[in-house]
């Protein structure tokens, strides 16, 4: 394996988002990129990443080779990259360690680091293909703020989408809130956006500490898509350049 | 209410 980041911006953003939900990963390689997908230990959420071979610049990857990786260890690791440095993960066949090499854009400064792997037997789900009957899409700034304002009232979110908006409900012991968005274009900024589309009303409930753990990949992405149906888990995606993407599971509540 | 589904209710093991 060899893959080039023009900034170790985008990868340390990833890690940093997903490393308080999972603690041991393999990063998946092959020939289309580095992808990981893994649940968090109560089995309630899970993270899925996929970091395209068009991200890289260059990206070789020879053969399937699983990196079993402590985000503990890596974090420490990728303190020592500043944001604009290029960053290139290396790995031999059959390796024990992955090498990580960090340049300064002027050249003048090669930080390298060699992090042990480890075996991690993980258990895979299958996630189908979806068509989910609501899709929303929203300032990701605004979602993390509406999940870290009703988490002050209640851990729990109620989310209700219909054609005339998106709505998050939390009920506490203080009293209640509520935030809807509605469909907007925003013409100057499509950044602002919120579009949703719909085939069926949905209201299902989900666990606001997750959510906002979610919402530490806020950096990564100017808008955030989030896919509901009825009975089946949320869908939270932060997408990125080059068809690349970082995307949270989170199992509904069950109802009253 | 405090009660969370869990993934593999849903999702099958690949």
């Amino acid at each position: 394996l060899e893959a080039r980041l023009e900034a170790a911006d985008l990868f340390k953003k990833v890690v940093e988002a997903i490393k308080d939900l999972v603690q041991h990963c393999n990063f998946d390689c092959n020939d289309s990129g580095i992808a990981l997908q893994a649940m968090d230990n109560s089995h309630v959420a899970l993270v899925s990443m996929m970091l395209t071979a068009d991200t890289f610049t260059p990206f070789r990857c020879d053969r399937n080779i699983p990196l079993g990786i402590d985000l503990t260890s890596l974090t420490k690791v990728l303190r020592a990259a500043q944001s604009s440095d290029i960053l290139t993960i290396k790995s031999e066949d059959a390796p024990d360690v992955v090498n990580l090499v960090f340049e300064g854009k002027d050249q003048d400064r090669i930080s390298e680091y060699d992090l042990k792997l480890m075996d991690i037997d993980q258990e895979h789900l299958g996630i189908p293909d979806t068509e989910y009957a609501a899709t929303a899409s929203m300032p990701a700034a605004d979602f993390k703020r509406i999940c870290s304002d009703l988490l002050l009232i209640s851990e729990a979110v109620s989310i209700e989408c219909t054609k005339e908006g998106i709505t998050f409900k939390a009920e506490g012991d203080i009293g209640n809130g509520s935030v809807t968005l509605r469909q907007h274009s925003d013409l100057e900024n499509s950044d602002k956006n919120v579009d949703i589309s719909l085939t069926e009303p949905v209201a299902l409930s989900f666990s606001l500490k997750y959510l906002t753990g979610f919402c530490k990949a806020t950096g990564l992405s100017n808008q955030v898509r989030l896919c509901l149906s009825n009975d089946v888990p949320l869908m939270v995606e932060y997408a990125l350049a080059n068809n690349s993407y970082l995307r949270f599971y989170l199992a509904p509540k069950i109802g009253d | 209410q405090n009660h969370q589904h869990i993934l593999q209710g849903f999702y099958e093991a690949a």
